[in-house]
């Protein structure tokens, strides 16, 4: 179904360091806007075709064998990584 | 390239196996060959850089208990945080380089049916262990292609005896170890790159022209909806929730909320909620749109005109400048041009739809002490009428119509949270400049 297909996609982004990682703290809405820039550098980085949807072709993508290290590493992810180390 | 912003203070790094592929998964890899192609896959980058990597049996204490690098084939949970999914998915992973204890570590799916040089259906081992071991030397994922660290599996590179890195990765693991028989590692900067400077402090005066728009008020449209108050300008709203904060400083944008809208809307002409329903409904130039929640509803926009307001001079209205529920009597009031229209919610047909009360229109200078040209008008507090024009608010008590005295008010400071004009001081006078200048905010 699309929506789970989407809240997939959220999934995948925020693992991979697309959209910042829910805070289990805090409820954290992720905006629109922010998922379609993140399916964009998603998209830029994967090299395909930057459309900012979730498409045939980023959803082939998405689902391609892959290491389970994020693409970015962001200062949050860092800290959480840390946090954990501790 | 990306880096991850570690790396290993030495060149003379050790390795050890510590567990192996399931032999009934991956049964063309004995231990033997994994060890050769993980040697191999180790000498990629020791070719590149100067690197010596030196094997320990896995059972050997140093191995143990502070080994460099140390392969393990696991599945599913193994307590490092990074669980694997089965087969396909994730393929593997590594720590970074750095002191503490799984520095370097690198962990590969044993779900995976790993393989070298073989179909399809599998997995090379061989290209998955040279990515790792990128990560473990203090590689990030890299975009270019050709990159062995660009994060997603594309099949096997090929032969391992004659695999070469690619530039892009060439150029990362020089940068932090130095290029082989010449030179220290790094170059001159031995260590890793340094970021750029930060750019200079910025003054924290609002540069930002979302700061201005929000607080130079003229909204196109003001709405109460479901008990927060959204404020309309060219193609961005701000929100304003119950308790008087803001849900943020900064606009958001219509076509990003409210979803059906034509692309391109740079500005609605006035929302109210219906109240039987709480539908909401948009009302741009000569049409109108209901909304169920943030989703316009079917067979929408609809013209205008369904609504049968004519002026006094018999013409068809085209468009609103506001609307709200006046909560004195719970009827629907539209606003344009001067004049306004009262309309009740029937029920009739199963759907909503509006039935104008006769002796309608009437002027908007009704209304007392309110502008008669206004931006739009809520009902808020204990029932009371808001009229909104410019960046000033008028509030109209309960059922109120004409108050001897409105004061009007800022919509800037009381809603939108910015700062208040600075008051002048009386100055005392001066002979010479008997007309002294002041300046307010926009001055």
């Amino acid at each position: 179904a699309p929506t789970d297909q989407y809240s997939r996609a959220v999934d995948w982004l925020s693992r991979y360091g697309y959209l910042p990682p829910p805070d289990p703290r805090a409820s954290k809405l992720q905006t629109k806007e922010g998922i379609e820039k993140a399916i964009r550098v998603m998209q830029r980085y994967g090299g395909v075709h930057e459309t900012g949807v979730l498409d045939s072709e980023t959803l082939k993508l998405m689902s391609t064998p892959r290491c389970s290290l994020p693409d970015i590493v962001g200062s949050e992810d860092m800290l959480r990584r840390r946090r954990r180390k501790r | 390239y990306a880096l991850s912003g570690l790396k290993w203070h030495k060149t003379d790094l050790t390795w050890s196996v510590h567990s192996y592929p399931s032999p009934s998964l991956s049964p063309g890899l004995p231990n033997s060959l994994v060890d050769n192609i993980l040697t191999h896959a180790l000498k990629a980058w020791s070719d590149a850089a100067p690197l010596n990597f030196r094997w320990l049996p896995s059972d050997s204490r140093v191995a143990a208990a502070g080994g460099d690098i140390r392969v393990s084939f696991t599945s599913m949970f193994h307590d490092d945080g990074y669980p694997f999914d089965g087969q396909g998915g994730t393929l593997a992973h590594a720590f970074f380089p750095g002191r503490n204890d799984m520095a370097g570590d690198t962990h590969f799916d044993d779900d995976e049916i790993w393989s070298y040089g073989g179909s399809s259906s599998t997995t090379d081992l061989f290209t998955v262990a040279v990515h790792e071991f990128g990560h473990a030397l203090g590689l990030s994922h890299s975009s270019s292609d050709p990159s062995i660290m660009r994060p997603y599996y594309q099949g096997p590179v090929g032969d391992i005896q004659n695999f070469m890195l690619a530039l892009d990765d060439k150029q990362a693991i020089q940068q932090l170890y130095g290029v082989k028989d010449e030179g220290p590692p790094g170059g001159v900067d031995p260590e890793i790159p340094r970021l750029p400077s930060p750019p200079p402090p910025r003054p924290t005066q609002p540069s930002d022209p979302s700061f201005s728009e929000r607080c130079q008020g003229g909204f196109d449209a003001v709405a109460n909806i479901r008990g927060e108050v959204f404020f309309f300008k060219g193609a961005h709203f701000w929100r304003t929730k119950q308790d008087g904060s803001l849900v943020s400083l900064n606009p958001a944008q219509i076509k990003n909320f409210w979803i059906g809208l034509p692309p391109g809307t740079n500005k609605v002409d006035a929302v109210y909620e219906r109240k039987s329903d709480s539908k909401i409904i948009f009302f741009i130039g000569s049409q109108y749109w209901v909304f169920k929640d943030t989703v316009a509803m079917a067979g929408y926009p609809r013209p205008l005109s369904e609504w049968g307001m004519r002026t006094k001079s018999g013409a068809l209205v085209e468009s609103v400048d506001a609307a709200f529920i006046w909560a004195h009597n719970g009827k629907t009031y539209l606003f344009s041009n001067g004049e306004f229209w009262r309309f009740d919610e029937s029920h009739g047909s199963g759907e909503v739809t509006w039935l104008q009360a006769p002796d309608y229109p009437r002027s908007n200078s009704l209304w007392g002490g309110v502008p008669s040209h206004m931006d739009d008008v809520i009902t808020w507090g204990e029932g009371d009428s808001y009229f909104f024009k410019d960046n000033h608010y008028w509030v109209l008590k309960r059922g109120g119509l004409n108050q001897d005295v409105v004061t009007p008010k800022s919509i800037a400071v009381d809603w939108l949270r910015c700062p208040a004009p600075p008051t002048t001081p009386a100055a005392p006078a001066n002979p010479r400049h008997p007309k002294e200048c002041s300046c307010d905010i926009k001055g």
